[in-house]
């Protein structure tokens, strides 16, 4: 397995459920 | 009599005055027109009351109710800025303003530590972004073992917590982020430039005399 290099916000910026974006989808 | 209409319709409850909102924001008043039609579209998908529940909140985001999630449920306790557990249009308006390309990097910067400080303690603490991973993991059905986690907090921490007091305070979360520009990238939504040709109905349904560019 790869070491993981990304700061934890990092990661926790991927997730879905800060993605606001997909409030404009209709 | 033209293509508008020519009177001020009563408006809706919890419907604050476009012109109002324009002012306090960096949106137009189209701009806010069109964010209604949005606001109409997420408000009305369980209860049709004017408001966005939680539940309509999730729905939105995910396109499915019962799915729960840490991460939304944070950004819509920030929106629900009076704690009425609902989010009116000026809530939902004076919110999505943070997110305007053109919004503050202050404002962002201020908003991010808010959502992170989910204590509301005044800082960011490793238990907390430990919650955030493991909710994120759950979410995205990654898996990492717990020592992996321990390491990536250390090194966020090593790195954003200056003074290594296990925590990290405003004024470290602004140079961290500084920094890492990459990290506010989830606070600024683009489609906000284009909003009135998201949601062009907002002409038929324009409460003001003229609609403002």
């Amino acid at each position: 397995s790869q070491p993981v290099t990304m700061n934890a916000f990092e990661l926790i910026s991927k997730s879905q459920g800060l993605n606001l974006s997909s409030l404009f989808e209709k | 009599m033209g293509c508008f209409h020519s009177t001020v319709r009563k408006p809706a409850p919890g419907h604050e005055n476009p012109i109002i909102l324009a002012s306090q924001t960096a949106f137009s008043v189209s701009e806010v027109e069109a964010l209604f039609e949005l606001f109409k579209s997420i408000s009305s998908s369980v209860i049709d009351d004017g408001l966005i529940n939680k539940e309509e909140f999730q729905l939105a985001l995910f396109k499915n109710r019962k799915k729960e999630n840490l991460f939304a449920n944070r950004i819509f306790d920030l929106f629900d800025v009076k704690h009425r557990g609902v989010i009116d249009f000026g809530d939902f308006v004076r919110a999505m303003n943070v997110f305007h390309p053109n919004a503050p990097q202050e404002d962002k910067i201020s908003f991010s530590f808010k959502l992170y400080d989910m204590d509301g303690t005044g800082f960011i603490e490793r238990h907390e972004v430990k919650q955030m991973l493991i909710a994120l993991l759950c979410e995205s059905e990654l898996k990492l073992a717990d020592e992996t986690i321990e390491t990536i907090l250390d090194k966020t921490f090593l790195e954003a917590d200056v003074d290594q007091d296990g925590k990290i305070d405003k004024s470290e979360w602004h140079n961290f982020v500084t920094q890492n520009p990459s990290l506010l990238k989830i606070m600024t939504l683009p489609y906000l430039r284009d909003i009135t040709t998201t949601f062009p109905s907002f002409v038929f349904n324009s409460e003001v005399e003229e609609i403002a560019t």
